[in-house]
């Protein structure tokens, strides 16, 4: 519950909540595509994702290399946006997933899909990167019953009961809101 | 030590397959759940928090073997699954949420699951806003193992879809998670087709029947057509059969002739005959018998109590099985046959050797979906040879018994849920 003093509550911080950063170009695309598994994240070895003294080829470099872009020997950052094809094959497995035209572009249906409200789960979880796709074969289940009708052709005597005889009588089997009894409040 | 999603794996629980992610899933049936103090949402009452998160996980109990139950009482160690609200930075998460829109929730494989309370939760079906129910029935998803599924229907889609009132759990994610956690088994103590007779507006009479699987003072609606129990099963009988006894019934018995439309319950001693009309039990019907009655005043010669039992209207008789026999009652002569009793084995002989359930059934059940009779015993069913089949093969004995089968391949997802999440 919100802290108040006030009887009134006016002094309540009635803060309206930040909302998320809109996902609006190709770098804030390419955090989104990181983020859920579509851009593998530039593999640094776990020893190297820090600030720290280097000795590479008998030469002490003392270097900062941060996640994400790619750390030259002078500890100059290169842009990564060479990795464009990284970028492509990102937003193009994004938009398969979504089912979006694949077009490999940062357009405004996959804008748009970036900024859909969803759960914070990485869509591809393996760190192989194999994709987490749903490949049943949508086979629907045979419905096995549309309301079968009991034809009972027993050769019994007398007509011992409404079924015995030729008649038949279409018994259906009712899941219609007729049904008597109560479903769960649900 | 906090848990990370894609390198938890706990001591404490089995991993099925190193590396594969999809093979992690709890190796017990009974998790708990907590909603933990500091990660109550300011949103909506704690109460309602509390019975949407109950919901949410009575909804995956209703298509797995597992079972869930809140624990607001054991040391934090001990709880299966945490729930919690924050925003921002949050409850000790190395996953900061961003504010309002976009990520809503995250979870952890057999771990916790956390909210953004930037977020506008809703309760269910208030048409605005986001669905928490939705929302947690999702992340519990990943919980149990489930990664993101991308088909629609699937209660695991990474985007949230607006609220669409009444979703569930589809087909194909019931079998996702029977295929960490396997299907639902378990014994019946009576299955049964409901007749009634119900008249169109254009005045004609239909008959009508719905499917019941009842386990002790519980029952579900098995809907054939969609190869399921009805949503929210399974409900408590003396919901849904006023005046049987709410501990559940031994058998049910059909008796429809010319002259006679007359549905029992039979429990211990006793038994019911039940007014469709009224949907309850008669105290006293049109013939002046009031109930309970005695099943040995009403059926003389049927011992009780009685396993099961199911009418056969191809020659007026009810069969009553108790132990290994089974008692043949005429409805007509108002009798026990002569010859009978007789071993189940040689009334309803095993076409295959050795494969017959002996005695000491669960129930006797006349399908009209199926338009048979089975008989079931624990988690396997045996289905008597048909008329059609005998008019084939007159050869066969009559009222032979099929080989065996598993319940659960015929009739599916018929799962418990755990007691305290029974009434809801």
């Amino acid at each position: 519950e919100k802290i108040f003093h006030n009887r009134d509550h006016s002094d309540v911080d009635v803060h309206a909540p930040h909302h998320a950063e809109l996902i609006v170009d190709t770098d804030t695309a390419r955090q989104f595509l990181s983020k859920y598994g579509f851009l593998k994240p530039l593999r640094l070895d776990e020893s190297q994702s820090k600030e720290a003294d280097y000795i590479l080829g008998g030469e002490r470099l003392h270097m900062r290399i941060q996640e994400g872009r790619s750390a030259s020997r002078t500890g100059i950052e290169t842009d990564v946006s060479a990795n464009i094809p990284d970028l492509i094959s990102g937003l193009r497995q994004f938009q398969v997933m979504s089912g979006l035209p694949e077009t490999g572009v940062f357009d405004d249906a996959t804008k748009a899909a970036m900024n859909k409200p969803r759960c914070g789960v990485p869509d591809r979880l393996s760190p192989t990167g194999s994709s987490v796709k749903d490949n049943s074969t949508g086979s629907s289940v045979k419905d096995n019953s549309t309301g079968s009708s009991v034809k009972d052709n027993s050769t019994g005597s007398a007509p011992a009961d409404p079924v015995a005889s030729n008649a038949t009588i279409n018994i259906t089997d009712d899941q219609s809101d007729r049904n008597l009894k109560p479903a769960s409040p649900r | 030590q906090k848990r990370h999603l894609l390198t938890l794996l706990s001591k404490r629980r089995s991993k099925q397959e190193a590396g594969n992610l999809r093979q992690i899933a709890f190796s017990k049936q009974l998790l708990k759940w907590r909603l933990i103090g500091e990660g109550y949402s300011s949103q909506l009452s704690i109460d309602d928090q509390r019975y949407i998160f109950k919901l949410a996980f009575r909804m995956w109990s209703e298509v797995s073997p597992l079972d869930f139950v809140e624990d607001v009482h054991s040391p934090l160690a001990e709880i299966d699954i945490r729930l919690g609200f924050g925003t921002g930075r949050h409850l000790g998460c190395t996953q900061a949420f961003d504010g309002a829109g976009q990520e809503f929730a995250h979870a952890w494989f057999l771990g916790d699951i956390h909210f953004d309370d930037d977020e506008h939760f809703t309760a269910p079906n208030t048409g605005y806003g986001i669905s928490l129910l939705k929302v947690a029935v999702h992340e519990i998803g990943h919980v149990l193992g489930l990664p993101h599924i991308f088909r629609p229907g699937s209660i695991m889609q990474p985007s949230y879809l607006p609220q669409d009132t009444g979703f569930e759990i589809d087909w194909l994610d019931r079998k996702a998670i029977q295929k960490l956690y396997g299907g639902c088994r378990g014994h019946f103590s009576t299955v049964f087709d409901w007749i009634r007779k119900e008249r169109t507006p254009y005045g004609e009479v239909v008959v009508r029947f719905n499917t019941y699987f009842m386990r002790g003072g519980w029952y579900w609606m098995y809907e054939n057509r969609n190869n399921r129990t009805r949503y929210g099963d399974p409900v408590a009988v003396q919901m849904g059969w006023h005046g049987v006894p709410s501990n559940g019934v031994d058998a049910y018995v059909h008796v429809w002739t010319w002259t006679t439309d007359a549905a029992y319950f039979f429990k211990g001693t006793q038994y019911w005959r039940y007014d469709g009309e009224n949907d309850e039990a008669f105290t006293e019907d049109s013939e002046g018998c009031r109930y309970p009655r005695l099943i040995s005043e009403g059926f003389p010669g049927v011992p009780s109590p009685i396993d099961t039992a199911f009418y056969d209207r191809r020659d007026s008789l009810i069969y009553f099985f108790k132990g290994k026999d089974v008692y043949a009652f005429h409805v007509g002569t108002h009798a026990v046959v002569s010859g009978y009793p007789k071993k189940i084995r040689e009334a309803f002989p095993a076409l295959v050797p050795g494969d017959h359930p002996v005695g000491h059934l669960d129930a006797a059940y006349l399908s009209y979906t199926h338009n048979a009779v089975f008989l079931l015993k624990g988690t396997r069913f045996w289905r008597l040879l048909g008329t059609r089949e005998q008019r084939l093969k007159p050869s066969l004995p009559r009222n032979s018994l099929l080989p065996g089968k598993e319940v659960d391949q015929q009739w599916f997802d018929i799962c418990d849920v755990h007691k305290t999440n029974l009434k809801m």
